[in-house]
């Protein structure tokens, strides 16, 4: 369940957007027990001046990134712009069933994108 | 020679998040323990967030440390008894000798990267009556054979009462701290009144296991010394 880029593409600068992945829809809510789904998000925007810059309060800009948004800025198709990536990610927890029939809690990291950035 | 059959995608992401297969389904019979709910409500960063917003300062739990039970770790396993099915029937009250009990947890689904910081049992008893001094719990090592005769004495240690569940700390007896979490555990438990009562009844058995698998735990996310 994704939240739709502003005009149904690329639009719009690089930013975190509304991602929900459900256990159910992938196949594993037989064996998860908690939770049903989590926020995941994902990135997605473009990486022109001044997005990439990054806005206060953002990840810092890296350099390379500035440059190429410069770069493309004066000739644009010379390598493209920068991507919009995940700049900070956090974890989630899961409670699930194994093959033994143990009751597992595990922690993964990395799994809820929470802010994203131009590299 | 054939060579085999690459692994699909789905495949390669449980690899990814520690699993061996797709687990088959929540078993018959098998209830989620309460101490599992209580640990995950506590451990799930979610609970806390809503939306893109991101967590509030100072509500960030410690990576891989698994906070209730104080120590290192980002899996927990909460692992039944397989002897249970396998023990006789015992005597409603027997006074006297009470009997020794095995109980057998299956640890095959631990990997040898993972190192254990926690091996808690947790034995529930029945008794009709309870002695005023306590009960004294002693678990030893089990043969392989199917009778209940001990081997070396792991630990002893007394229980006042009954009515809360007993825990007893396995690892560094059971098996050395630093060594890798065995494949399977036999052990044989005796529950002896400290005096003129009639035996308890071994009404449930498991074990809370803590590993912390190093290769699941962000180098980025420890804190800095």
């Amino acid at each position: 369940e994704a939240e739709p880029a502003a005009g149904g593409g690329l639009g719009g600068a690089c930013r975190a957007r509304r991602l929900y992945v459900s256990f159910r829809e992938v196949g594993w809510h037989r064996w998860v027990i908690a939770p049903r789904g989590f926020l995941a998000n994902y990135c997605q925007g473009q990486c022109a001046l001044p997005a990439a810059l990054s806005g206060p309060g953002g990840p810092p800009a890296l350099n390379h990134a500035v440059l190429r948004a410069l770069m493309h800025g004066a000739s644009p198709g010379a390598g493209g712009l920068p991507c919009c990536v995940p700049a900070r990610l956090s974890p989630i927890s899961m409670l699930f069933f194994d093959n033994s029939d143990n009751v597992v809690l595990r922690h993964y990291e990395d799994m809820v994108v929470d802010e994203c950035g131009c590299r | 020679a054939r060579a085999p059959v690459p692994p699909g995608p789905a495949a390669a992401l449980l690899r990814a998040l520690g699993l061996r297969d797709a687990p088959q389904g929540a078993p018959t019979l098998r209830s989620v323990p309460p101490v599992m709910w209580r640990l995950f409500r506590r451990r799930d960063p979610q609970e806390t967030r809503s939306g893109l917003r991101r967590t509030p300062p100072g509500t960030t739990l410690r990576p891989c440390h698994v906070e209730e039970l104080g120590v290192a770790g980002n899996i927990v396993r909460h692992i039944p008894d397989r002897g249970a099915a396998a023990r006789p029937p015992e005597p409603a009250s027997a006074a006297g000798q009470c009997p020794a009990w095995t109980v057998v947890f299956d640890l095959s689904a631990v990997d040898p990267a993972e190192r254990p910081s926690r091996a808690r049992l947790e034995l529930r008893f029945a008794a009709a009556a309870a002695p005023a001094s306590g009960w004294e719990l002693s678990v030893a090592q089990a043969g392989e054979a199917a009778g209940p005769g001990p081997g070396a004495v792991l630990l002893r240690q007394a229980v006042p009462a009954l009515e809360s569940p007993v825990r007893a700390e396995l690892l560094g007896a059971a098996w050395a701290r630093n060594a890798s979490v065995p494949r399977s555990l036999r052990l044989a438990l005796a529950l002896r009144p400290r005096g003129p009562a009639a035996c308890a009844r071994l009404a449930e058995a498991s074990l809370l296991l803590v590993t912390l698998d190093p290769r699941l735990c962000h180098p980025l996310a420890r804190p800095r010394r």
